[in-house]
C-alpha cells in the first residue's frame, strides 16, 4: 500500500463503512452489492483483454461474449431484482457499455408495456429466450428529439392486411440505435402511421430485420454499423434503411392504439403513456451522472494524494499536489457535486417508483411536474458532470491523458448522455415550458 | 408563472412562484433591500437559490411578453427568449439540487458523517453561488461584500475537507475492477502499475517494430 494513501485514510474523521451504507441505502444493500460484485470478480469467465489494446472488432466481440455470459449467469444465479442486475452488469462491464444494452433497456420494456395479450404471448417468450434479439429504432439520420418530424412511414394495405414500412428519404434512415448494426434480428421501429389515406402520427411496429438462423439481412432491409465514434466502441450503433418492407398487421403494437383489418384506426386512451418511460429513463441518467462523477473524482483525488510535485516552501520536500489550494479548488467542488447528484439520483428514483403506481392507476396528476423536473435534472446534471469529468482529467496532468487512467474512457462513455434521450437544450426548454405555464 | 400571476395556487416544487408573486405585490421590490444572509446557514442559502430561480423565471416570462408586445407570434416570442428560458430552467434545477442535498442531511444520524457531508453541501451551495454570482447580484439577493465573504468561506471549507478527501472517495466503494484506472488504484501504487501497463501495449510486442525495416531503414539508404 502506498504510504501517502495509507496516511490519508488514517486521518479520516468518520467511519467510511457507515457512509458507504448511507450511499447504498443501508448496510444490507452494501452487503448484497458486494456479494454480487464478488460473483463477477471471482469468475474466470470474465477474464478479459484490456479493451485499450484491442481493435474495434475485437472490442465488439469481447463485449458480445460478456453479454452472452452475463445473460446465462444472471439466470443461473437467479438474480432478478433490477438493482442487483445493474450491480452485476456494472462490474462486469467496467467503464464500457454492453452490446445488447437496448434489448434490456428499451426492447423488452416496450414489449411488456405495449403488447396486447396475443402479441405478448408470441413475442415475450421469443425475446426472453433471445431467439429474438431486438433494438428500438426511433432517431433518424436527419431527425432527433422532435418526434413529429420523423419521416419513416408505415402504410396499411387492407388488401393484404399488412403494413408497408418505408424510408422515403436519406434523412429518414434510422440512425444511432445501439445493437442495430450487427447484433439484433428485430427492431421496434417508430413510424408515421398512414391508413385509409390519413396520418395518425407515430406508432411502434415490430420489424424483423435479420433471418433468425443465418442472421443475414432480410429482403428490403439495409442494415449496418454507423462506424467508429468518440466512444461506445463496444456497441454497434447502427443504421436501418427500409425499402417497402411488408409486415403483418399483428406486428403493430396494439395495446393502446389499434388498426382494424379493414384499416379503421382506433386512438390510444392517452398520449401521456409514453411520458412515463421517458421519465424513467431520464431518472436513471441522473443517477449515471452521479456514478460517472464518483469514478472521476475517486481517480483524481487518490492520484492527487500520491503525486508529489514542486514545492510550497523552498527547500522542503515536494508536497502532495492535493495540498495545493488550486488542486483542492478544482476537485473538492466536483466531489461535493458527486454527493449532491447521488442524493438527487436516489430522490428521482424513489419519486418515480412512488408515482408509477399512480400512473398505472390512471392518476397522471403528478406526471407533468415530474416530467418537467426529470427533463431539467437530466440536462442539468449531465452538463455539469460532463465538464466536471474533464476538470478531473486535467487535474491529473499528462497522465490523465493516458488511457491507463480510465478518465478518457469515463469521459467518452458518459458525454453522450448530454445528447441522447433528448438533447439537453431541448430538455431545458421543456422544463421552462412548465415553469412559465406554472 | 402565468398561473401564479393570475393568483392561482400552485402545488409541488414550483409553488415558490406563488411566493415571488406575493412578494412582488408588497411595497418594497426585490432589488431594493437584499435579505440578510448567514452564509453558513444552508436553509437560508436554499432560500436565495429559490429567489434566484423565481427571478430568472420572471425575466424569461417578461422577455416573452415584450416580444409579444412587438407583435411577434407566440412561437417567435418563445424562440427569441430561449436563452432566458434555459437559464431559468438551469436555476430551477440548481435550486432543486441544493434543496434535496440539504434535506438529505436531515436523514443522516451519525454525527461525524453529518459533519463531513454538511461541509460538502455547504461547499456545493456556496460554489454554485460564486460560479453564478452575476445572477445573485443582479437579483439583489447578495451584496459584493457578501460575495467576498463567500469566497473566503470556500477557502476555509477546502481546508476543512482536505483531511477527509480520500475517505470521501473511498466511500463510493468503487472496486479497482470497476474503476479500471491505474491512477485511481485503491493501493495508490500508481507508477509501477503504469509502467507495467505501458509495457503490455501491443506496440511493444516486438523490440523493433516492423515499420523500422519497412521504411526507416530504406529511407537511410536513399538519403
Amino acid at each position: 500500500m502506498n504510504p501517502d494513501i495509507t496516511k490519508e485514510r488514517l486521518n479520516a474523521t468518520f467511519d467510511v463503512e457507515k457512509l458507504i451504507n448511507i450511499l447504498d441505502g443501508g448496510p444490507e444493500k452494501t452487503k448484497r452489492r458486494r456479494e454480487i460484485e464478488s460473483m463477477v470478480l471471482n469468475d474466470p469467465d470474465f477474464k478479459e483483454e484490456d479493451p485499450n489494446f484491442l481493435s474495434r472488432s475485437e472490442r465488439y466481440e469481447q463485449a458480445v461474449r460478456k453479454s452472452a455470459q452475463m445473460i446465462l449467469k444472471i439466470r443461473e444465479y437467479g438474480i432478478a431484482d433490477p438493482d442487483e442486475i445493474y450491480h452485476y452488469k456494472n462490474i462486469a462491464m467496467g467503464n464500457h457499455h454492453e452490446a445488447m444494452g437496448l434489448q434490456f433497456a428499451m426492447f423488452l420494456p416496450t414489449l411488456y408495456s405495449q403488447c396486447n395479450p396475443q402479441q405478448a404471448r408470441k413475442w415475450i417468450p421469443l425475446a426472453e429466450s433471445f431467439r429474438v434479439v431486438g433494438t428500438y429504432a426511433q432517431t433518424e439520420l436527419g431527425h432527433g428529439t422532435h418526434l413529429r418530424g420523423l419521416e419513416t412511414t408505415a402504410t396499411y394495405d387492407p388488401a393484404t392486411q399488412e403494413f408497408v414500412l418505408n424510408s422515403p428519404t436519406i434523412s429518414s434512415i434510422k440512425w444511432w440505435p445501439g445493437g442495430l448494426g450487427k447484433t439484433s434480428n428485430h427492431a421496434i421501429v417508430l413510424a408515421q402511421l398512414y391508413t385509409q389515406g390519413n396520418c395518425h402520427g407515430l406508432h411502434a411496429f415490430i420489424v424483423p430485420i435479420r433471418d433468425m438462423d443465418t442472421h443475414e439481412p432480410l429482403p428490403g432491409i439495409v442494415v449496418g454499423d454507423i462506424g467508429p465514434k468518440f466512444g461506445f466502441n463496444e456497441v454497434d450503433n447502427g443504421f436501418l434503411k427500409l425499402e417497402n418492407v411488408r409486415i403483418p398487421r399483428e406486428n403493430m403494437l396494439m395495446k393502446y392504439a389499434k388498426v382494424e383489418p379493414d384499416g379503421t384506426y382506433e386512438k390510444p386512451p392517452s398520449s401521456k403513456l409514453t411520458y412515463g418511460t421517458m421519465v424513467f429513463i431520464r431518472s436513471i441518467i441522473v443517477g449515471e451522472s452521479a456514478r460517472a462523477l464518483s469514478k472521476a473524482c475517486t481517480i483524481s483525488i487518490r492520484y492527487s494524494a500520491v503525486r508529489h510535485q514542486s514545492e510550497i516552501k523552498p527547500g522542503s520536500p515536494e508536497p502532495q499536489i492535493l495540498d495545493y489550494q488550486t488542486q483542492q479548488y478544482k476537485l473538492f467542488p466536483v466531489l461535493a457535486m458527486a454527493y449532491a447528484f447521488t442524493f438527487v439520483g436516489q430522490y428521482m428514483k424513489q419519486t418515480y417508483l412512488r408515482i408509477s403506481g399512480d400512473i398505472n392507476a390512471g392518476d397522471f396528476s403528478e406526471l407533468p411536474e415530474l416530467h418537467a423536473l426529470s427533463a431539467g435534472l437530466k440536462a442539468f446534471t449531465t452538463w455539469a458532470a460532463n465538464s466536471a469529468i474533464e476538470v478531473c482529467r486535467m487535474s491529473c496532468g499528462g497522465h490523465g491523458y493516458s488511457r491507463s487512467s480510465a478518465l478518457p474512457d469515463i469521459y467518452v462513455e458518459f458525454t453522450p448522455t448530454c445528447t441522447y434521450e433528448g438533447e439537453n437544450t431541448v430538455m431545458m426548454l421543456q422544463t421552462a415550458r412548465y415553469l412559465v405555464k406554472s | 408563472y402565468k398561473q401564479a400571476k393570475a393568483g392561482q395556487r400552485l402545488s409541488g416544487i414550483v409553488s415558490y412562484l406563488n411566493e415571488a408573486e406575493h412578494r412582488r405585490v408588497q411595497v418594497q421590490p426585490v432589488a431594493a433591500r437584499p435579505p440578510v444572509v448567514d452564509i453558513n446557514d444552508l436553509a437560508g442559502l436554499v432560500e436565495i437559490y429559490k429567489l434566484r430561480a423565481s427571478y430568472l423565471v420572471e425575466l424569461a416570462a417578461k422577455s416573452i411578453q415584450q416580444e409579444l408586445q412587438r407583435r411577434k407570434s407566440q412561437e417567435d416570442a418563445w424562440n427569441n427568449s430561449a436563452i432566458e428560458l434555459v437559464r431559468a430552467s438551469d436555476a430551477h434545477c440548481h435550486y432543486v439540487v441544493v434543496k434535496l442535498f440539504t434535506e438529505k442531511l436531515g436523514e443522516i444520524g451519525d454525527t461525524a458523517i453529518h459533519s463531513v457531508t454538511s461541509t460538502l453541501a455547504l461547499l456545493y451551495t456556496l460554489h454554485g453561488i460564486t460560479t453564478n454570482s452575476g445572477d445573485f447580484l443582479q437579483a439583489g439577493l447578495l451584496t459584493v461584500p457578501q460575495m467576498m465573504q463567500i469566497s473566503a468561506r470556500i477557502k476555509e471549507l477546502l481546508c476543512q475537507l482536505r483531511p477527509n478527501a480520500v475517505a470521501l472517495v473511498d466511500s463510493f466503494d468503487l472496486h479497482d475492477k470497476k474503476l479500471n484506472s491505474v491512477l485511481g488504484r485503491y493501493d495508490g501504487n500508481v507508477y509501477e502499475h503504469m509502467f507495467d501497463w505501458a509495457r503490455r501495449s501491443p506496440l511493444n510486442a516486438t523490440e523493433v517494430h516492423e515499420s523500422f525495416h519497412k521504411y526507416l531503414k530504406p529511407l537511410r539508404s536513399k538519403l
